[in-house]
C-alpha cells in the first residue's frame, strides 16, 4: 500500500 | 492534484516569476532580503531531496527543478552580479537568520513523521519555510518605501500558502486518510505572519498610495 508519507505536494 | 493546490503552485510560480522580472528588468535587488532568499533555497533544497529517487509526475519533477534552480540563481545574482549586488541593502538586511535555521532544525528534530534524514529535513524545510519571509518583512518596514514588483513578490509568496491551506482543508475533506499535519499548522502560521503586510497592501491598493509600511 501507497505509504502516505509519499510527499506529492511542492 | 486540485484546483486549490494548482492556483497556489501558480501563484508561487508567479512570486519567483516577479522576482526575476525585477531583478533582471531592473538590474536591482533593492527592497529585496538576500536573507530570505537563502532561507527559501534551503527550504527548496532539503524538501526537494526526494527529486532524484521518488518520480511523482512530471509536473511536480519540473516544479521543483524550477523552484530550487530559480531560488539559487537569485542568491547568485544578489551575492556576485557585478551590478545588481551594488543596490543589495545590506546595512537594511541584518535579521539574525541562524535563530531560524537552528529552531526550525530543533523542532524537525523532535516533530516529523517518521524518524529518517529525508522525514527530518523535509519538516525542517517546512517550519523554515514558516518563518523564511520575516527578514523580507523587516527589511520592508526599515525600508519604508516599497516599490511594487518587491511589494508584489511578497504579495504573491504570501498568497501560495493560503490557497494551500484550502487545498489541505478540500483533501482532507475528500480522502481517508490525508493528514498533514506539520504542513497545515505551519502553513497556518506562516500565512499568519503575512496578515499585517495583506492588511497594509489591501489599503495601499484601495487608497491606490505607495505601499507604506509603518516602521
Amino acid at each position: 500500500t501507497q505509504t502516505d508519507s509519499v510527499k506529492d505536494e511542492l | 492534484m486540485n484546483i486549490f493546490r494548482l492556483a497556489g503552485d501558480m501563484t508561487h510560480l508567479i512570486s519567483v516569476l516577479v522576482l526575476l522580472l525585477k531583478i533582471y528588468a531592473t538590474k536591482s535587488c533593492s527592497g529585496i532580503s538576500l536573507k530570505t532568499q537563502e532561507l527559501y533555497a534551503i527550504v527548496f533544497v532539503t524538501r526537494y531531496l526526494d527529486l532524484f529517487t521518488d518520480f511523482i509526475s512530471l509536473y511536480n519533477t519540473v516544479m521543483k527543478l524550477v523552484f530550487i534552480g530559480s531560488s539559487l540563481a537569485i542568491v547568485w545574482c544578489m551575492r556576485y552580479h557585478r551590478v545588481v549586488r551594488r543596490s543589495y541593502d545590506r546595512e537594511l538586511d541584518t535579521f539574525r537568520y541562524w535563530i531560524l535555521l537552528g529552531v526550525s532544525f530543533i523542532l524537525a528534530l523532535v516533530l516529523h513523521e517518521k524518524f529518517t534524514l529525508q522525514e527530518v529535513f523535509w519538516a525542517f524545510s517546512i517550519y523554515l519555510e514558516a518563518v523564511a519571509i520575516l527578514p523580507q518583512l523587516v527589511l520592508l518596514q526599515r525600508s519604508g518605501n516599497v516599490d511594487n514588483l518587491a511589494g508584489q513578490y511578497v504579495f504573491f509568496l504570501g498568497a501560495y500558502r493560503a490557497f494551500y491551506i484550502l487545498n489541505w482543508i478540500y483533501r482532507y475533506l475528500t480522502e481517508q486518510r490525508f493528514t498533514r499535519w506539520i504542513s497545515c499548522v505551519s502553513g497556518l502560521v506562516q500565512t499568519a505572519l503575512y496578515a499585517d503586510f495583506f492588511y497594509y497592501y489591501f489599503i495601499s491598493w484601495k487608497n491606490n498610495a505607495k505601499l507604506q509600511l509603518p516602521a
